[in-house]
């Protein structure tokens, strides 16, 4: 279990191996 | 009054056909069933580039839904495919020939669009049966309007069996509720009798 | 006693909640409707190097569920992010900026897992609003609790509407219900009222 707050690298996603999907440019067409 | 036995049956029907991909009716133009697109004539996707994939911080490719999903059954928010405008063009190969008798037509429910509205929904729309994807005329099997006040699925009678059997139909939307930029389809079903 | 009627609109009304993803409220998280995940924090999969994927008998990779599948409504046994020990963090870009004002923790309910119990399940967590994805500390929108003897779906309601809007919350997970090596999250959602 982890104690004290949130911590370590904000860029945790990027380094794991799966795909990452972000929105860069608005809402897609809904 | 009702019994309790009485409504359990209420009930239980209400589930079944609901579980029956909610029409209880066979959808011909369902990808897993055999249903493909075939054209989307000159409809253009609209391509807004926002969905980025990447992968280890390494941008790949811009993801946007293809037409097939309007074969699909998935219509969660955004599960649909948007083309260009308000006039569009779905070309359809239905898993058998058959005589279309009933369309359905699904669009999100307005309580889950982040946007509070249906405006990209598909309003007046024409249904053909063509002898070969390229026919450019086909025979008309009807023209609808999908009402953004009405239910989220609508199902729209043909307006008479037809005589000739079809296993391809174009779908032509002629007109969305108010979008600007796009129209969205999330689902299209196609039900009728198999040819004999 | 109730009338046949009565009982059908019942019934019907029913359907329709649960056809509009069971809430009838849009999610801000979706990822099809303009929702992803940011970040992890420092939580860390749990990786049980089981779901090995192979072609024509070629081991290829392991397979295991991203953070993603918080976001995506397939919530189906083992459809779940699972990270370490029971403290995570999932830090969520809304797809607009909202006034949250309710929050949907799912998990699978305990007839359908396979060890007949729930103990991988969230407890105890709390939601912050988040100005951008690196602040550490967020503004409270409250502390709740996954009750495993309710309903699969449970929704929580912020303390108050909070005065500003957030376009990024961070879902903080401080206890599960007792498993002692990881903690599965199946879907979350986030409800409120779009900033005007």
């Amino acid at each position: 279990p982890m104690s004290g707050g949130p911590c370590c690298s904000h860029a945790r996603l990027a380094r794991t191996p799966y795909l990452v999907l972000s929105y860069v440019n608005g809402l897609p067409p809904i | 009054g009702i019994t309790e036995a009485q409504a359990r049956v209420i009930v239980n029907n209400a589930l079944k056909l609901y579980s029956q991909d909610k029409t209880g009716m066979v959808d011909f133009a369902l990808e897993s069933g055999g249903g493909s697109i075939l054209s989307t004539r000159c409809s253009e996707t609209y391509e807004t580039k926002t969905a980025l994939l990447s992968l280890f911080g390494i941008p790949l490719w811009y993801f946007s839904q293809s037409p097939r999903v309007v074969i699909q059954p998935d219509i969660y928010p955004g599960n649909c495919w948007a083309f260009k405008g308000s006039q569009g063009f779905l070309v359809v190969r239905l898993s058998m020939k058959i005589h279309p008798t009933v369309f359905t037509v699904e669009h999100i429910p307005k309580t889950l669009s982040p946007m509070g509205n249906i405006s990209s929904a598909p309003k007046d729309f024409a249904v053909y049966g063509l002898e070969n994807e390229y026919q450019e005329e086909g025979q008309p099997l009807g023209q609808f309007t999908y009402n953004q006040e009405g239910e989220s699925l609508q199902m729209f009678q043909a307006l008479e069996i037809p005589d000739k059997a079809f296993q391809i139909v174009e779908l032509r939307i002629l007109s969305n509720w108010g979008h600007p930029e796009y129209t969205c389809l999330y689902r299209f079903r196609v039900h009728g009798q198999p040819a004999q």
